[in-house]
């Protein structure tokens, strides 16, 4: 599972 | 959000303010590089496609939409109303250089092969080396205007401080990393350390920002 990397960053 | 990353954003946030008043104060783009800035936009466009599928927080949008709104405004300065005082001679770097090699990374390197997640790999890889195009401008001037280096400076804190935001989160949010971001951020970072020597040695010394000849 990747749903780790949301991109949440900017 | 930690205060490392929430003072690099205002940091980030700082740089592009910084840029625009030295081009309306000047009433001059003098010695910044119109490629650098294309491919900031190309970067905020290809990284931001998400905002019409996600949503993060009313932070995030915001400045998403700000980064994408301002970077097109000194596009549109340099390109447009401040014309005459910008010397495509002096801005040569080879832009395909970095597309073309960052395109190819994100194919390999991605999360998930989606066309959204593609161009979010490449809008990283890019951001990572979109800065060369003005660095190599200041080394083939050899100076730069103060406030030029303050934007550079700010630019590059913004990179700096997303290190230790990426250990604090390591740390705090069960080991995770982003292994992408963060190998693209640290060669980012790195692209600043002989830019970031010169400033501490000599702008905030007071002195002019000039290179050894």
């Amino acid at each position: 599972d990747d749903s780790g990397h949301g991109h949440d960053e900017l | 959000m930690n205060i490392f990353r929430l003072l690099g954003d205002l940091s980030h946030l700082a740089s592009i303010l910084i840029l625009l008043h030295k081009i309306q104060t000047t009433r001059s783009c003098r010695g910044i590089s119109f490629k650098t800035q294309a491919l900031y936009v190309t970067v905020f466009v290809t990284r931001y496609l998400d905002i019409f599928t996600d949503w993060v927080s009313l932070y995030n949008f915001t400045m998403k939409i700000f980064f994408i709104a301002s970077t097109c405004y000194i596009l549109y300065l340099m390109k447009m109303k401040y014309r005459p005082t910008h010397d495509p001679s002096i801005d040569t770097f080879r832009v395909e250089y970095l597309l073309g090699p960052c395109a190819l990374l994100a194919l390999l390197f991605h999360y998930r092969f989606t066309v959204l997640e593609v161009l979010w790999s490449f809008s990283i890889f890019l951001e990572s080396v979109a800065i060369l195009p003005q660095l190599f401008m200041l080394q083939r001037t050899g100076e730069a205007e103060t406030i030029t280096t303050h934007y550079l400076a700010a630019l590059g804190a913004y990179r700096a401080l997303y290190i230790p935001n990426w250990i604090y989160r390591y740390f705090t949010e069960s080991g995770q990393i982003d292994p992408i971001a963060v190998t693209a951020g640290l060669v980012q970072t790195a692209l600043y350390l002989d830019f970031f020597y010169v400033y501490f040695t000599k702008v905030l010394q007071g002195q002019k920002f000039e290179l050894p000849a």
